[in-house]
């Protein structure tokens, strides 16, 4: 299993539709200041991570919407998508590509603003049933796999000892 | 339970000390458990001991150190148990010019049983990448991609001689 | 008091406003009181907007957009009120090369009316110094400093193209 | 007013007495990971902040002191002294260079395990001439124009609106 590719749209500073593909090793991702690096990852952990914290550096899930940008209209919604090579079937699905789309639109007649939504291989899917294909994967928006911008050193500064042996009881 | 905790929680340990003696150049690290007859009542502590110097608290080392203990923590999980894919932002801007070429080795390394991406601004690191994309700020706000060649990479993060002036 | 106070905000506000233009090629800052009637009631807000940008909350810009944000916070006091030193460890290392360059250069002009000290690891900030101290830590765990020409950190931090393996 | 000189001893890794001479204008650090920079700008806060939490990244003062490196013998005591050029009297001293030293032993008799002494041109002095001394100059450890490793961008981070607000009264 390995991450084949990144789709977004409306993402932040992704507005177009937009697809990074991935292959196997070592990709390196570089660019200047501001231009959009993190977002990527951002991207990661906003379809890994429906109810992970880590996720946004904005207030609320709908900072994560394109606003506009310098002089053009803000977005409604948006949307990414995660595509694994599953030819190993890590995930429990009978599929050689397993695509993890999620989609928050802004809807103001919602309490908290906006609707969530989410795909698997583009047919209407639950949170429930994402969280499952995930944990199964043994992937997470929470796992020591993704590391953002900064905290290489809070394994060693923020981490608890309690923290740190959960990593390895998640593998055991 | 208790067993399946100790041979995962052994073979970790074994990594993390090969580990972080390749990436330090010679210094010692290990896994400690703070309650040994039962795990799962204590945590577990990281000690590092860069080379040439004391055992002393993590938040005590510098910058460089305690990215090099992260990095070789997630390095011995990974090569015990690989996760699918790896996306590390910018884990080498602490590190000095050599300890950055080190740890770029390692990914490269690595890379043959996990598959990596990783955001840099480091030449000494982008250099080791099999691929490399680049990403830019249109003037109307928006972001784009485009796939790089090593040698393209000089005007957005070559450290330039400065000019005579 | 308010009177005082007034004075110093707004000769400090139009520094912030220049000094971040000049370091982000053409964004956009201010600082903004809480409370204009009463200025002491309330806080201040760094307003940030990077060019071809829209405000956005402070905690959403990126590593090397906080960094020159704060940087230019430093530079407008600076320039209205100098500190008899300043002493910045590692405040490059969000920054990608044209950004450090960008700074360096600042810190070179300010370092006309001001004593600036800079701990950094990037060679494209230490061309700009006007003397060069190396630190290096002996077998035996202490540290060692030595006065360097700039030629000599080319094995600290030079980023090395990769060796023809 | 501007530093003149830094002088260490059992410092951290700084073991024997050495003295670091400093000019006007921009002076830069640089050295492998580990080898002592950042200690160097604690041996700065250390002098500075006799009050200040930002001080030190040890838990305790004594964690400041040389403890032995590899396979020396650790120390009982460290000093520091920052020497200022006080030739525009900016410090209400009437000389033209300002030498503060702080010293601290440990001490197994005293309750909190180690002493601090404090002097100004080597005479004996208290915190609270210290503390009044660099009020005047308007230098203190906790000021802005002394930022540690990574925290640059904390003042757009964890400041708070009033925090911002407080650094212009002080110059008001
Ligand atoms: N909803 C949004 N709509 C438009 N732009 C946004 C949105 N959210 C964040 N941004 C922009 O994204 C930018 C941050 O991008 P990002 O953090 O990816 O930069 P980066 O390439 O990682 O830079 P660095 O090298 O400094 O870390 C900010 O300038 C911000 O204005
Ligand atoms: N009391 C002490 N006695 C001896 N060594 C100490 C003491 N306190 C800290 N150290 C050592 O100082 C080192 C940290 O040095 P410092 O933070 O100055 O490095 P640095 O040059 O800033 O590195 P980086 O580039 O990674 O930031 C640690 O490795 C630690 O072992
Ligand atoms: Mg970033
Ligand atoms: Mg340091």
């Amino acid at each position: 299993m390995y991450l084949k590719e990144i789709q977004m749209r409306n993402f932040k500073t992704f507005t177009k539709p937009i697809s990074i593909t991935f292959e196997r090793g070592f990709t390196a991702v570089t660019g200047p200041n501001g231009s959009g690096k993190s977002n990527i990852s951002d991207a990661v952990l906003f379809v890994l991570g429906p109810k992970s914290s880590r996720v946004i550096r904005a207030g609320k899930l709908t900072d994560l919407i394109f606003n506009g940008g310098k002089e053009g209209k803000p977005a409604k919604e948006c949307e990414c998508s995660l595509i694994f090579d599953n030819t190993d079937r890590t995930i429990p699905i009978d599929a050689d590509e397993v695509k993890l789309t999620r989609v928050v639109k802004i809807s103001p007649s919602d309490p908290s603003g906006y609707n969530s939504y989410f795909y698997v291989n583009d047919k209407k899917s639950t949170l429930t049933e994402f969280e499952e294909l995930l944990a199964n994967a043994r992937i997470s928006a929470d796992s020591y796999n993704i590391v953002r911008q900064g905290d290489i050193t809070s394994i060693v500064e923020k981490m608890t000892p309690v923290d740190i042996r959960r990593i390895i009881d998640g593998i055991a | 339970k208790k067993t399946g905790f100790y041979k995962v929680y052994t073979a970790i340990n074994e990594n993390f000390k090969r580990i972080y003696a390749e990436l330090s150049d010679g210094g010692e690290a290990e896994l400690v458990l703070e309650n040994p007859d039962n795990p799962f009542e204590g945590g577990l502590h990281i000690k590092a001991k860069p080379k040439n110097k004391k055992v002393i608290r993590l938040e005590s080392l510098s910058g460089g150190e305690k990215s090099l203990t992260g990095l070789a923590f997630i390095f011995a999980i990974q090569q015990y148990d690989p996760s699918p894919f790896y996306f590390l932002d910018e884990v080498d801007m602490f590190l000095d010019a050599i300890n950055a070429e080190i740890v770029a080795k390692v990914i490269k390394k690595n890379s043959a049983k996990a598959q990596f991406i990783m955001i840099s601004l480091r030449k000494v690191t982008l250099q080791y990448a099999d691929r490399l994309y680049g990403v830019t700020l249109e003037p109307n706000g928006t972001s784009k991609v485009v796939a790089l060649e090593l040698d393209q990479i000089k005007d957005m993060v070559e450290e330039k001689p400065k000019e005579e002036s």
